[in-house]
């Protein structure tokens, strides 16, 4: 799965994801990444998060609404993704997933469980090139 | 922390970055049309096997494609889900934001939608996901993501079918997610 936020100069703020699913799928499942609020979610008054991992049990906890919330509610975008994964892995201890959260001004950061490592990629003002940054699990 | 304009995406997918990076930078372009442009590339190219045709066949060895695009201005948001025999998921989502009421298309009826807006319906597979899915079913099915049924899904391969005595479990237990190999390499 790819999930993208992009911002413009002026705050306008969106979100997609596009994806194949899970690999042996039961025919006609569905994951997170279409569903508002888990593969990804966007307010341009606040930010924009977006998920990815196990689609099933991510569309259960709407981790990119959460994100966005607590970013709303002042939270920096890496303990706002934390955040929302906490919730999750309540439930779950051994799932695996990551959520990137961005605010409206451009910080951005992210959180994971279970993966191996993860990494996102960001181009932004003043940058030559994309940048990669690695999370540990 | 940066400064705007920026993009970010999950996963180490730099040419969708740089893309909507570029778009993003063009006169008159949209955050919308970044994200349809980021996520276009991985769709091409198959990102890690994740990201459009060709990967995670399904039990049947189909591969098909879940996309959305929100537009956090609006709130106005277009979706497919279990999109079937077309390439550009993306796209068909930014159609159903564009050009319906709706926030959601599913299966079939997705399809239908997406030859209506001009989409090309051809195969998703390729020779790659057919050999994921002849290894799965040569490997008993496994994993799969049946429980509670017969033949035993930990062991065979269906049809499965509900058992004729099933006794509703009251245990507290968490459900087990470890055996579904959820990794970079497969997942929403």
């Amino acid at each position: 799965t790819i999930g993208m936020i992009a911002i413009d100069g002026e705050g306008n703020v969106a979100a997609g994801t596009s994806t194949n699913g899970a690999t042996h799928k039961i025919p006609g499942r569905v994951g997170d990444s279409p569903i508002t609020g888990a593969g990804a979610y966007a307010d341009s008054s606040i930010g924009a998060a977006v998920g990815t991992g196990d689609g099933d049990v991510l569309m259960r906890f709407l981790p990119s609404f959460r994100a966005v919330l607590n970013m709303a509610q002042g939270i920096e975008p890496e303990a706002a993704a934390e955040e929302s994964l906490k919730k999750i892995t309540q439930f779950y201890p051994d799932f695996s997933g990551a959520v990137v959260a961005v605010d409206r001004r451009g910080n951005h950061g992210a959180a994971c469980h279970g993966f191996e490592s993860f990494q996102y990629s960001v181009f932004a003002a003043g940058f030559k090139d994309a940048v990669l940054k690695n999370i540990p699990c | 922390s940066s400064t705007l304009p920026i993009v970010v995406n999950t996963w180490p997918f730099v040419n969708a970055t740089r893309v909507a990076w570029r778009t993003l930078d063009k006169d008159g372009a949209t955050v919308i049309d970044a994200i349809e442009a980021g996520c276009m590339v991985c769709e091409k190219e198959q990102c890690d096997g994740t990201v459009g045709y060709g990967g995670s066949p399904d039990e049947n060895g189909e591969s098909s494609l879940d996309a959305m695009i929100m537009d956090g201005t609006t709130m106005n948001v277009g979706a497919v889900g279990y999109l079937r025999r077309v390439k550009s998921a993306i796209s068909v989502a930014r159609q159903v934001l564009e050009k319906t009421k709706h926030t959601l298309l599913v299966g079939e009826l997705a399809t239908q939608f997406a030859v209506s807006m001009g989409f090309p319906e051809e195969s998703l597979s390729t020779k790659k996901s057919k050999e994921i899915w002849k290894k799965w079913r040569d490997s008993n099915c496994q994993p799969n993501f049946w429980q509670n049924v017969v033949p035993d899904p930990k062991t065979s391969c269906g049809p499965y079918s509900r058992p004729k005595t099933f006794e509703h479990s009251d245990k507290t237990s968490l459900p087990e997610r470890r055996d579904l190999e959820i990794s970079r390499y497969n997942h929403d």
